[in-house]
Order: C-alpha cells, then sequence, then structure tokens
C-alpha cells in the first residue's frame, strides 16, 4: 500500500507537469504481443509530418520496440524493467527530462507486456489505454478485470484474424463495459490499418484545446 | 528478496510432499490467453480413463477456466489471486490438501496469466512449462528472458494460425535457446488436436518411474 501511495506522488508530479506543458501522456497498455509497438509504429509515421512524438517503452529486456519505433522517427527512450512487471511513475519522470519530450506533444508510454501490474500504477497519464487482441479470447476484460476497470479505451485489435479465431466482439464489449460502463472501444488491425482513422479521430477528440 | 527466500521455503516442502506421494506436479504459465486452459481440457480428456489428474488455475478474478476443466472430468480447485500477478508456493500447498491430490497422479497448476511475474515464484513444481502463442511474436523468448530461461518446455501453440501470421518459428527456438540452451521444445495447435501426442509423449517420457 505504501508503494502505490509513493508511486501515486509521483504519478501526481508528473501530471502537473504534463498539464503544464501540454504534453498529451498515453498510457499503452496489453498482454505480451497483442500489438502496442506495431500500434505506435503506425501512429508516428502517419503524423511524422505535423506531430512530435515521443515514446517511452518499457520491456523487461532488450532495445528491440526501440528500435522499431526510431526506424519511424519516433524521439524514443527504452527502459529496462529486468524483473519489474510494470512502468512506474518515478521511471517515467526521469525518461521524460532525459527525452527533453517538447511543449505542445503527443507522449505515448508502451508499458510492459502485462495484463496485471500496470493497472495498478498511475504515471500521471491523461488516458489508459489497453490493447486486447482477438486472438487472446473474449472473456479477458473479466478475468483481467482491474486493467478494463481503470482503463479510458479498450482497442480491439487484429480484427483481421476474426476468421480463424473464436471470439465474440459483442459479448467481449458487454463484459468490458459490466465492468467499466464508461469505457470506450475501438476496433482494428494495426497491421492491414484498418479502424486507424477511427484512432487517429480519438486522439483528435482527446487532445489539450487551445 | 525476502519475499522469494520466504516462497522457497514453501516451494521446498511442496517439492519433498509432491516427490513423497509420486505426484508429477507441472507448473503452466504463458501470456493470457496463449491456451493453456485449452491445452488442458484436451489433456484431461484424454486421459480420462486411465489417470487422475487435478487442477489448480490462478485467475485474478472469476471461476470461468476452473468451470471449463470441471467439465471434463478434471479434480479443479480455482484460486482468485486478485491484484496478485501469480501464484505462490503457500497459494499451492493450502490448494494441494483441499483438493486432496492423489498419490501417483498428474497435478497441472495454471498460473495466473502473465509471462513475467510466475518466472520468479517456484511453486515446488517438477518442471516449468510455457506456452507461446505464435499470435505473440517470435521475440518473446528474448524480451521476457527470464521466464524462458526458467522454462523446461517450451510449447509454441496456435500453429493453425501461422499462414496469417509473421512468426518464424526456426528464430523463436534459436531465441528460446541462446537465453536457455537445454530448453525442450514442442509446437501444437491446443483446438486443432496438432501435436498433442508429442505433448502426451512428453508426459509419458518425465513421468515418475516405479
Ligand atoms: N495479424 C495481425 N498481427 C498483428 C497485428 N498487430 C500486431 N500484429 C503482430 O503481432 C506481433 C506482436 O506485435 P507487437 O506490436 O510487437 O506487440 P506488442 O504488444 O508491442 O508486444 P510486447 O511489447 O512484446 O508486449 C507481431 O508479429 C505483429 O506483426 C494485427 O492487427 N493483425
Ligand atoms: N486458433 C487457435 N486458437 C486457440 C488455440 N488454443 C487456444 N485457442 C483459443 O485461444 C483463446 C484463449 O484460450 P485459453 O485456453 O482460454 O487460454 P489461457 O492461456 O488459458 O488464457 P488465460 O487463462 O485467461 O490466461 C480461446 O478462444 C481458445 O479457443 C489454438 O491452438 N489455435
Ligand atoms: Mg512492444
Ligand atoms: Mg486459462
Amino acid at each position: 500500500q505504501n508503494v502505490f501511495a509513493k508511486n501515486d506522488q509521483f504519478a501526481f508530479n508528473n501530471k502537473k507537469y504534463f498539464l503544464d506543458k501540454k504534453i498529451m501522456a498515453l498510457n499503452i497498455m496489453s498482454s505480451p504481443g497483442s500489438g502496442k509497438t506495431t500500434l505506435l509504429t503506425k501512429t508516428i509515421d502517419n503524423y511524422k509530418n505535423n506531430k512530435a512524438i515521443s515514446v517511452i517503452v518499457g520491456d523487461q529486456h532488450t532495445q528491440l520496440d526501440a528500435e522499431k519505433l526510431i526506424k519511424v522517427g519516433g524521439n524514443v527512450l527504452q527502459v529496462n524493467t529486468g524483473r519489474m512487471c510494470h512502468l512506474d511513475a518515478h521511471l517515467v519522470g526521469h525518461a521524460v527530462v532525459d527525452l527533453a519530450v517538447k511543449e505542445n506533444s503527443l507522449l505515448f508510454i508502451e508499458n510492459v507486456g502485462n495484463l496485471v501490474c500496470p493497472a495498478l500504477f498511475n504515471l500521471g497519464e491523461m488516458h489508459k489505454i489497453v490493447l486486447l487482441s482477438v486472438t487472446e479470447g473474449d472473456n479477458k476484460p473479466l478475468k483481467y478485470a482491474d486493467m478494463f476497470r481503470v482503463a479510458d479505451l479498450m482497442i480491439i485489435n487484429k480484427i483481421d484474424l476474426l476468421p480463424y479465431v473464436e471470439f465474440d466482439i459483442e459479448k467481449c464489449i458487454e463484459y468490458a463495459q459490466s465492468i467499466n460502463p464508461h469505457i470506450e472501444i475501438l476496433t482494428l488491425s494495426a497491421t492491414q490499418g484498418k479502424g486507424l482513422n477511427s484512432w487517429y479521430g480519438w486522439l483528435d477528440e482527446k487532445k489539450f484545446k487551445d
């Protein structure tokens, strides 16, 4: 409990900083391999001529995700969390300074692949976003309820695979809404580009107003 | 570190008990939705006339997995771990008593869906098994190395989806072996039944000899 209180202190400081600098910070969470990095590479590529995008990416080991994001032009910092199963607000606060995140910019925080721990650690973000791949099964919002309860947006990804898997989109949405009535929903295929316009529309709708 | 030392104490006690009673205890781990429960339902169904099978299944919330396993005739206990991101040896020790696991039987422990935390908590098992779905991407053994380092067996699941995803089986195996040279590998499709015979063969090879 003390760990969470301490983290909330750092998160509060991050949030103040983000509001002050109009940095739109989004915490992107999911199981391993649901498509976080793929979605972010598509997003950076989409905005590359008109929006500064920074990314803090957490992984236990390797720089593999950062390399992909840097390739498409993101201002990226890889944080290796080792045994730690989530990013925390303290790490994020330091990373923001290291990255020299610009005012009026977009900051994605790709969390460690994990549907459990990241739900418990506020980072000072504007919104929490959870990706769920159709390959994981539609009952995940019930089984990992804490994550879906704190998420503002659920992105159902890999819809291109729907013909080959047992996944009931309506049931999944129903489950998520039973846990969190206000959760927003998008469905897309990050690799094929389907539904990405609705994601860019959501980002536009949520951004700081001038 | 104290948490791990304490857990190892309980794990040691579990292991002694399992050896004494010839209970073949297997710790089944993976990301959310990689196919643990599906594999176990197929396994229980396969052995139902000639092997007593017990299952301890850990999930943050719900009895959904236990219900599926009970339906096919398993002796099952659902443990809800809430905010805890893994099963631990203390919980497992109690569950074994509650389940009255028979001597000379098979005990599967389906861990919480998580590639990070379960790798750090010994349960007293005979073997650690990690499932990886082809939909998650082939670089997972590198990014979540701690899990693949402690696993005795890696099961690559959902091979029926290979035509529709980017997954290089040989690369994935290479990555896993770079982390853990002794790791054994099986590939299968739990839903379609492909490769299940190799899994039953592995179970047979590893069982206690009389
Ligand atoms: N078929 C299909 N595959 C996808 C889609 N999005 C991502 N993938 C694939 O899924 C695998 C994992 O994608 P990543 O973007 O690395 O997933 P991630 O969530 O960043 O993974 P971690 O950071 O390791 O937790 C890769 O092989 C991607 O090509 C999609 O919409 N459809
Ligand atoms: N195409 C395909 N789907 C599979 C396969 N194995 C499991 N699935 C599907 O994947 C989804 C998740 O399967 P589960 O067995 O519940 O996975 P799990 O690892 O037990 O999930 P959690 O316990 O929630 O972490 C279900 O919709 C299954 O039908 C497979 O070999 N091929
Ligand atoms: Mg990633
Ligand atoms: Mg399961």
